[in-house]
């Protein structure tokens, strides 16, 4: 595990008490074998370890005491400051009408997170539209009506009193226009939030890029969310990449977080598009959404 | 690449960039690095176009061990298990093994066994719909143990040749879920002593080092007789079932290119392979 390879980086490597390019060295392949292994992108982790390894070298682990565990803080503070954002506010609403729009690949957990989040919502006062914007998968439409129906009998049993967590569809239309549409319906309807939930789909798929594209530019939406499986390998470096590239996303929310996977995805996709994971998804039921703090994920992905 | 010249540290560094890219893993990439270089000591490769042919070489006689054909029941129905983490593609995977089966003019009737997601029974019965074959189901929230049982019930008495059951997704780190499907896996085996004849486990392809312990659990709660490795039509390599074959012996029997029930292949480790290192 991970923390046994730190038990090792502090105990072997620098046990001699002496700091040299040598043990530094040790260390630094190390910790890239632990990032490797933890997901984190290939790229990511020679451009980590090369500042872990200049702020080593530097003044502050030669005249240090304990070296080894000067060189794990070294690394758990390169980790932090990477993945961290500076908003207090996650999901700051200001407006009459806020939109948020939710885009992803195929099984990431959006529409399950559009209902996570419009649960969210509703518990700091607000009242969100649902918009099933997903005309391609089987009963995707009807996956939000449930989730929203559940929705809606989950709050009115809590505060005793009905509550209603409405879904827009219009199957026939294409997912553009339906997003456009719903917003004169959340106005009419004292909606103040719009929760697109969009069709998973690849980067690589131009037309499907491009159908993002024109949601975006129909609605244009205070936050797009770009939802990853925290258990994403490799690949979440170029997917995440060419999203943000294509349709300039706010922030990222991470999934299945209840998993073991170590989630390297998240320095990944920091790294790559300067967008902070903003939430993360840790079960199925409409409550298991937590605000992302990077240390808690620094630990994680550092075993 | 660039070819025909000699071995050199550049070049490994390289290859094995490439290989940890595509979710091969450190351990698997380390272990391949250092095959080739003791090839080359020994003087069975001495130069670049050599190596690649020998790691793809190596690489396939890995992946092709087992077989990687569906193991059809002789006399009975075929009773295939359907099982994999949230998201992975299960039930999209199964349209499109039954399409596939359909178009063998095999007789094919799906279990509706995700009874806890929102809309898992719909999504199903569209696909059942669209391809035109029955599909049993129960209530949302009931047991999925009794779906299989009355699934297979009705796939013998019907001489299905196929009968296909979905499951909810679940972590492997969640036990009373994986208990869940132990049980299922026990109810189908009481109804037809052979069954389940396959018990496939879909691997999303963009998954990284986790799929391997994914394989490892699933595979302690019931025996996995193969691999459906989704959405390959995507970026990702899917390096990991290297790992996956190489630990825990389980072959990769399809592969998934898309999100219509005709985007199925059957798993060819050359065209794989070739792609890994593409
Ligand atoms: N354990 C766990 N499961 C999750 C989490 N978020 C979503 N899921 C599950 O992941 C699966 C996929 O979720 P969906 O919401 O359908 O994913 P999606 O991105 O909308 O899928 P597509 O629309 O097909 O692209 C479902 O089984 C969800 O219940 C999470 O945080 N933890
Ligand atoms: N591009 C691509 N998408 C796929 C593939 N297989 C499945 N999908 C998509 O992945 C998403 C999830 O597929 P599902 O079949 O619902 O996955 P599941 O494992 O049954 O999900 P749960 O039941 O919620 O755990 C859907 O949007 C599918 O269309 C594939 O091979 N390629
Ligand atoms: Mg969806
Ligand atoms: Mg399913």
């Amino acid at each position: 595990t991970l923390s046994n390879k730190f038990y090792d980086i502090k105990n072997n490597f620098f046990s001699s008490g002496k700091i040299n390019e040598k043990n530094i060295q040790d260390g630094i392949k190390a910790i890239e074998e632990a990032l490797i292994n933890a997901d984190v992108n290939f790229r990511v982790v020679k451009g980590l370890v090369k500042r872990v390894k200049e702020k080593a070298l530097g003044e502050e682990l030669i005249k240090s005491v304990k070296p080894g565990d000067q060189f794990v803080q070294i690394v758990h503070y390169e980790l932090v400051e990477l993945m961290k954002s500076d908003d207090e506010e996650r999901l700051p609403i200001t407006k009459d009408l806020t939109v948020i729009m939710m885009v992803g690949l195929q099984g990431s957990g959006k529409t399950t997170t559009c209902g996570k989040l419009a649960r969210y919502l509703i518990k700091k006062g607000h009242r969100p539209l649902l918009v099933a914007a997903d005309t391609q998968r089987p009963a995707a439409i009807e996956q939000l009506k449930v989730l929203g129906k559940t929705l809606g009998e989950q709050i009115s049993e809590e505060r005793g009193e009905d509550f209603e967590v409405p879904v827009y569809s219009a199957p026939q239309d294409p997912p553009p226009k339906i997003c456009k549409d719903a917003i004169p319906i959340a106005k009419e309807n004292n909606n103040d939030i719009v929760i697109l939930d969009t069709a998973g789909r690849l980067h690589i798929d131009d037309a499907l890029m491009d159908e993002l594209l024109s949601i975006r530019k129909k609605t244009k939406p205070d936050h797009v969310f770009f939802v990853m499986d925290s258990m994403t390998g490799q690949n979440a470096f170029d997917s995440a990449k060419i999203f943000n590239e294509q349709i300039n996303i706010d922030g990222v929310v991470l999934t299945k977080l209840d998993s073991d996977a170590k989630g390297g995805a998240a320095l990944s996709i920091k790294e790559v598009t300067g967008k902070p994971v903003k939430f993360v998804g840790v079960g199925e039921k409409l409550d298991a959404l937590e605000e992302f703090h990077a240390d808690r994920m620094a630990n994680r992905i550092l075993g | 690449f660039q070819i025909g010249r000699k071995i050199d540290e550049a070049f490994l560094e390289d290859l094995e960039e490439r290989l940890i890219m595509a979710d091969v893993g450190l351990d698997t990439t380390k272990y391949l690095i250092d095959a080739l270089k003791s090839s080359y000591k020994d003087k069975e490769i001495k130069e670049k176009d050599q190596i690649l042919t020998f790691l793809k070489e190596n690489l396939k006689e890995r992946l092709t061990q087992k077989g990687n054909e569906l193991k059809l029941n002789e006399d009975g129905p075929t009773v295939i298990l359907v099982i994999g983490v949230n998201g992975s593609g299960k039930t999209t995977s199964i349209a499109k093994l039954a399409h596939h089966f359909v178009q063998q003019d095999k007789k094919v009737l799906l279990g509706a066994g995700d009874t806890f997601r929102a809309a898992a029974i719909d999504q199903l019965e569209i696909w059942a719909e669209r391809i035109g074959i029955d599909i049993v189901k129960h209530k949302m929230g009931s047991d999925p143990a009794a779906v299989a049982f009355d699934a297979v019930q009705a796939a013998l008495s019907r001489e299905s040749d196929i009968i296909i059951i979905d499951t909810a997704g679940r972590l492997h780190t969640q036990k009373n879920l994986m208990k869940e499907l132990q049980k299922i896996h026990n109810v189908l085996k009481k109804k037809i002593p052979e069954a389940p004849h396959e018990v496939l486990l879909i691997l999303d392809a963009t998954i990284g080092q986790n799929a391997i312990t994914q394989a490892e659990l699933f595979s302690a709660a019931t025996p996995i007789t193969g691999i459906f490795l989704s959405k390959l039509d995507g970026t990702a390599k899917g390096g990991v079932v290297l790992a996956i074959q190489n630990q825990l012996d389980i072959p990769v029997k399809f592969i998934g290119l898309g999100e219509k029930c005709e985007d199925m292949e059957a798993f060819d480790s050359e065209q794989f392979v070739d792609a890994l290192l593409s």
